[in-house]
């Protein structure tokens, strides 16, 4: 997936880094420190739709099957992401006990055309 | 970016960088909410002692992966009786995961003063809820200890109850055993060290009971 810069216009993961202490919540969420909130942006025109950022094989069937029904859809593809990891946590819950769990889906790590 | 630049996505106006950074925040307190299932942040009123904490944080260092779909917890004790440091103490726990959760694991973390030689034979039992006062508690586990330092003490994870307002009692008794094997009478002279870094604690893991799970139970 190509990560946004300024001028980027198509589907891309724009990187977000988020520290525990701009959110003030430093005292209660021990580890990490912080963590990436990427999200995709960019717009998806039809020769893209499908693409998923990461594998092509999709994008072709797709693809094929636009060429095949209608030159121009009338639907849009999205920008979304197509690749997530969890996020592990150590926090201090109510009580004062130490908590370590596993959030599933909390990193985007690849992003793509829907 | 700047003024001039649209939105790449819907083609709106770009949103300035300071509000654009003001929204991202805020969606990543509700995304953080939402992935642990809380509806705010908690309120820590009572935050175990530092040195008790960075013990914690270095036994469950994040990378090692969690259960899978479960949680890690470590409770620390407070002692409900004067004399905190001998054997007779009576561990509390705030454990309100309990009620929601099933638990698969659990051990009791003690750290023993160096004693006179000889083995510590030490008994653990759990003040069921909602008994009344006065009636022995249950026994959980026996365990013998013959060095200082720490000791991770095994629960039986069926027997750990917690009370309608999620506290956990422990009752700890242990004596010194004689030649014979047998425990010696008298008041106990072994110590536990319940200072802050010493604090005892419950290691558990536990994880969400999966739907329909309490059909079985109730069967």
């Amino acid at each position: 997936t190509p990560i946004c810069e300024p001028e980027t216009l198509l589907c891309c993961r724009r990187d977000y880094y988020v520290d525990f202490q701009e959110l003030g919540w430093r005292d209660w969420i021990l580890q990490p420190e912080g963590y990436q909130l990427n999200y995709c942006s960019g717009q998806c025109p039809p020769h893209l739709a499908g693409s998923p950022g990461i594998a092509a094989s999709f994008h072709s069937t797709v693809f094929n099957l636009l060429k095949a029904n209608n030159p121009s859809p009338a639907g849009t593809s999205c920008c979304v992401p197509t690749a997530r990891r969890p996020l592990s946590l150590l926090y201090l819950d109510g009580n004062g006990n130490v908590v370590k769990t596993d959030v599933p889906d909390m990193v985007v790590e690849a992003c793509g055309c829907s | 970016e700047g003024a001039g630049s649209a939105c790449p996505s819907c083609g709106g106006p770009a949103l300035a960088l300071q509000a654009e950074r003001a929204l991202v925040l805020e969606l990543a307190k509700q995304q953080i909410l939402k992935g642990l299932h809380l509806t705010s942040r908690p309120r820590i009123t009572h935050p175990p002692p530092q040195a008790a904490l960075s013990r914690a944080v270095l036994r469950l260092q994040p990378g090692t992966v969690a259960p899978r779909k479960g949680e890690e917890v470590i409770s620390f004790a407070t002692t409900t009786d004067s004399s905190t440091s001998t054997c007779s103490s009576m561990l509390t726990f705030q454990l309100s995961t309990l009620q929601s959760h099933h638990l698969y694991h659990a051990r009791l973390w003690l750290h023993v003063l160096p004693t006179p030689p000889g083995t510590l034979h030490l008994r653990i039992f759990q003040r069921s809820p909602g008994r009344r006062h006065g009636r022995l508690p249950a026994l959980l586990a026996e365990h013998q200890i013959n060095a200082p330092g720490w000791h991770a003490l095994i629960l039986p994870s069926g027997g750990l109850r917690g009370e309608e307002s999620g506290t956990v009692k422990l009752q700890l008794d242990c004596r010194p055993l004689k030649d014979n094997g047998t425990a010696a009478a008298g008041p106990p002279r072994q110590r536990l060290d319940t200072a802050a870094y010493h604090r005892p604690f419950l290691e558990l893991k536990i994880r969400p009971y999966e739907p329909g799970a309490g059909r079985t139970r109730r069967r």
